[in-house]
């Protein structure tokens, strides 16, 4: 397996950054809501948003990360992610969590949750044409 | 004179995975 391709963050997790939803509507990213996701999604076409349910979460084999394992969709497709344990995940609900939030506010002054098996995460995959 | 400071605007699904699950083969 390749080792995951980059080991900093976008500055987009940076508390303050603007976000620009599928809407036009900019936000702080710290003030993101489930429903501008969801909205987002809804608008934008061609995207739709997955409930992303945290199954494990291991240590890597990569040294500095860890490995996230989520069923995905409706169809339950099991999906591994190697990240940074800074790397936070928007939880339906609860909103932005990492595996480690005193390293996430350290690093982009995010406040967030502790990502934990069982939450379930926003994420996007390309809509199927029917 | 104080230049303008550009910033930085980033689209919303940037910030979430994009999990595509894998195909059956």
């Amino acid at each position: 397996p390749q080792p995951p391709h980059s080991t900093t963050l976008p500055s987009h997790f940076m508390k303050g950054a603007i976000i620009q939803l599928a809407t036009g509507e900019l936000k702080r990213v710290e003030d993101l809501q489930t429903q501008d996701f969801v909205r987002s999604a809804e608008v934008s076409g061609g995207l739709k948003i997955d409930s992303s349910t945290v199954v494990d979460i291991q240590e890597s084999q990569w040294p500095g990360f860890v490995t996230l394992h989520f069923v995905v969709g409706e169809q339950q497709s099991k999906v591994c992610l190697d990240v940074p344990p800074e790397h936070p995940f928007f939880v339906y609900g609860q909103g932005w969590s990492s595996c480690s939030p005193s390293q996430t506010a350290q690093l982009f002054a995010l406040p967030c949750h502790r990502l934990q098996v069982g939450d379930v995460c926003i994420s996007i995959s390309l809509q199927s044409i029917s | 004179n104080v230049e303008p400071r550009s910033v930085a605007v980033f689209p919303w699904h940037s910030l979430v995975p994009f999990l595509a699950p894998s195909q059956p083969d």
